[in-house]
């Protein structure tokens, strides 16, 4: 079945989420 | 934090909301993908509201979506770079 997702959507910037370096 | 509520999302503009869903959505993925976190919650907010509450709610279903999503990726960037030679 083919998937409704498409890879080129653009990607999300979180605000708040902190990256552990 | 408070659960996401429709009625919450119905108060934002449009383009908030999908920013709302994406920050909740955002740590859940990055726990499973880090690297390709930012793209698969970008891909999954192209999915309905109605139905991305519900995946909020439902771990499960999450997971499976996250995996779908991987899968498209990966076969995405597969193609790419077989037909990126020109």
């Amino acid at each position: 079945r083919k998937s409704t997702l498409n890879p080129n959507a653009k990607e999300f910037n979180p605000r708040s989420f902190a990256q552990p370096k | 934090q408070e659960p996401l509520t429709a009625s919450m999302l119905a108060a934002a503009p449009p383009q908030e909301q999908k920013q709302m869903i994406g920050e909740r959505l955002y740590p859940l993925i990055h726990a499973m993908h880090t690297s390709l976190a930012g793209k698969i919650t970008g891909m999954l907010l192209e999915i309905d509201n109605s139905e991305l509450l519900l995946l909020l709610e439902s771990p499960e279903s999450l997971r499976s979506k996250i995996e779908e999503a991987v899968a498209v990726l990966q076969a995405h960037q597969a193609t790419e770079s077989t037909h990126k030679s020109g």
